[in-house]
């Protein structure tokens, strides 16, 4: 089984820590200091594989990072060479079915599956690289917003800024990943899983890569001096559901979609021009 | 008595929060709702004056707030409107005390005394923008950095971040605002003040605008899940420290080099072109 994340964000919102995280993994112990420190000047790509075991099923996790989005001083096109890269991949995909004629099934599949969009805590608003990014990406790869560090947030300002950006996105006409409307056949468990997904969107994220220890339970957490904050505890973090989201419940339906809609018409444009 | 603050940095930093904070007033009260969400297009200056008294000493304090720093696409120039509107108040004096005559001492000074820069938290270094800002105002004003929203990193991080930012500023040459090296006829309290404030820079600051009961005492605070932090405790905030210096023991001092340096430097510039 593959799957491609890609995660897109400004230098130092917590993407690496979050990945380890979420896949309770250390991904990123290969990047050397010096990159940890100063973000390149351009964008560019860099793609980790790992195999995850879950429960017996194997899966083959590639993570796209994006170091250099919206760290420099101009960012208007910023968005570029991570459209490049998608379409890429699509086309890697197309050639292996058209010139060689390998069947779907057998065809190894590297596009990219979803893509998490960090969304810096103080914002209050899409700001204009926000809008651009996803006006550009949005039919071409399963857009899923994150307001990264939202531990740094009160409850109160992470309520108005998800209403905020909600109304920035429906006014915007931008189009995420949508959770397959609960059909019919579903039962009542799933439908309400979908429901409260869907309610979390953009879902508020945390992350940490050192275990503490809080109420007698070992936890992935962040101990400041008033408090410590167990960055798993779905009071005030998403990451569980994320998880869960993209690890069991909605991972075929990203693979579909990326399928049958962003590829199909990436297939469309190269047949008909 | 007439002091001059600008402060500048990202939208949503926590700028406005904490001006009310450190001053204890509600300056921006009179801001519209739709000024907090969407920060301008371009740089913009807008000023706004409130009589401060403190045991008897009345203060004209005059804000400088600069919307739209760094907030759109292409931040190469954004330095450029805040050294032209300190240019155009050196030139208001030097039109005043040439042009009409009037001797220093009654010349309105409306130069601007003092700029605290605001660093975002999720940095892990001098980014391009703040290089570029520090380069073209290093010799123009009195420059204090902050690192704003400083309840978001753990003791440790504040720790990593300052270090790395002070070995930047060396790096890159620039000159901030230099606390009094401490003469020989302070005394023993005044030399040890110099000596703390010189080694927190850049101050680790927060703000609130809301009061909340901590350990039994009113705090100014956030109220966090996880815990209550009082912004004003110098155990994790120089605020306390920043207003001590800006407010009684380094106001004349920080006035003085605005008047002997700086607008000396400008004044050169006019005679001698
Ligand atoms: N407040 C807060 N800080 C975090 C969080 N995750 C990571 N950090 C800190 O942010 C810094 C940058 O994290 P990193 O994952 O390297 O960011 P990246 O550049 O986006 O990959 C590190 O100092 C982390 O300790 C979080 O959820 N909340
Ligand atoms: N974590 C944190 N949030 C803050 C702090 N100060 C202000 N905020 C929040 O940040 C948001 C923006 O603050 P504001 O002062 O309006 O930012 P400005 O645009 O820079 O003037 C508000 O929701 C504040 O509650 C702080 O010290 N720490």
């Amino acid at each position: 089984f593959e799957f491609t994340l890609m995660v897109v964000g400004e230098h130092g919102l917590g993407k690496s820590t979050f990945i380890n995280t979420l896949f309770m993994t250390e991904l990123y112990a290969d990047r050397p200091p010096t990159a940890r420190l100063h973000p390149p000047k351009t964008v560019e790509i860099e793609t980790r594989t790992v195999e995850l075991e879950e429960k017996g099923v194997k899966l083959r996790l590639t993570v796209v990072d994006t170091p250099g989005f919206g760290d420099g001083m101009n960012s208007t096109e910023c968005w570029k060479p991570i459209l490049d890269f998608i379409d890429q991949q699509f086309l890697k995909y197309y050639q292996a079915e058209t010139s060689f004629g390998i069947e779907r099934k057998y065809v190894q599949d590297q596009r990219v599956h979803c893509c998490l969009y960090f969304l810096p805590p103080s914002i209050r608003g899409l700001r204009p690289i926000d809008r651009d990014f996803l006006h550009h990406l949005q039919h071409k790869v399963n857009v899923i917003p994150v307001i990264a560090k939202a531990d740094t947030l009160l409850k109160s300002e992470l309520t108005a800024l998800k209403k905020q950006l909600l109304s920035d996105i429906d006014k915007h006409g931008v189009q995420l990943y949508d959770f397959p409307e609960g059909d019919s056949e579903q039962d009542e468990d799933s439908q309400s899983l979908d429901k409260t997904l869907r309610e979390s969107i953009p879902f508020a994220i945390m992350g940490s890569n050192i275990t503490l220890e809080s109420n007698g339970r070992k936890v992935r957490g962040r101990a400041y001096p008033w408090g410590i904050v167990d960055v798993e505890d779905s009071k005030y973090s998403d990451l569980a559901h994320l998880r869960e989201m993209l690890c069991k419940t909605h991972l075929q339906d990203l693979k579909d979609v990326t399928s049958d809609v962003h590829y199909e018409s990436y297939r469309a444009q190269q047949l008909f021009g």
